[in-house]
């Protein structure tokens, strides 16, 4: 899996 | 952020308004499911837990206060205020069906086995289905207040938009989150049927009466 992304949105 | 990402929060936002303002207007909750309100504040809670540990922008920040805000506010007028209004007759989808599968993925499928992201990957796909306990009980009156209508209306349109949003960013910015757009799209066909019957039968009708 790709690293946990950012989430940065609602 | 984009065009499609902040219509699509907007939309969001109209139909929380919408529903609460409907509520409090009429000082009814006839024909709303709770279920799917509790969900939602489920969603709203357990996705925006990084308000206490992270600052993304005062957009985000704004916007995540009000949508919890809104959502317990909604209940506590379904289930407490206007409890009198509330149709639980009908209002009889079994959400444990819903969360426990949810949970269970949740722990199974994740960008990273940590609390925080945990309870994020639980809030996407909990979000995905909240809308279930509300479709089935329109389904199960046959019919649907106008007011009733437009809520669902932008409530599924805010995720179609995400989805555009979500090529978008892939094709800009390289942005891909696989968990986010699966649950993205099987929530916004769980609309489908409903869209249909809301552009075909929404017009003049005062109430939309879905055949049973």
């Amino acid at each position: 899996w790709q690293p946990p992304p950012s989430h940065d949105e609602l | 952020m984009n065009i499609f990402r902040l219509t699509g929060d907007l939309s969001h936002l109209a139909a929380i308004i919408i529903l609460l303002l409907k509520i409090w207007k009429t000082r009814s909750c006839a024909g709303i499911s709770g279920k799917s309100q509790i969900l939602f504040a489920l969603v709203f809670t357990s996705r925006y837990l990084d308000l206490l540990t992270s600052f993304i922008s005062l957009y985000n920040t704004t916007m995540k206060v009000i949508y919890i805000g809104c959502a317990y506010a909604t209940v506590y007028l379904i289930y407490a205020k206007f409890k009198a209004t509330y149709d639980g007759n009908h209002d009889t989808f079994r959400v444990e069906f819903l969360v426990v599968p949810v949970g269970g993925l949740a722990f199974l499928v994740n960008h990273d086995f940590s609390p925080l992201e945990i309870l994020w990957t639980f809030s996407i796909y909990l979000e995905s289905v909240a809308i279930l306990p509300q479709l089935f009980m329109i389904s199960k009156t046959g019919e649907a207040e106008t007011i009733t209508t437009h809520y669902l209306f932008f409530l599924g349109l805010y995720r179609a938009l995400y989805l555009i949003n979500w090529i978008w960013r892939f094709y800009f910015e390289g942005f891909f989150d696989m968990i986010a757009i699966v649950a993205g799209v099987v929530q916004t066909i769980l609309y489908c049927d409903f869209f249909y019957l809301y552009v075909t039968k929404g017009e003049g009708r005062s109430q939309l009466s879905i055949p049973t």
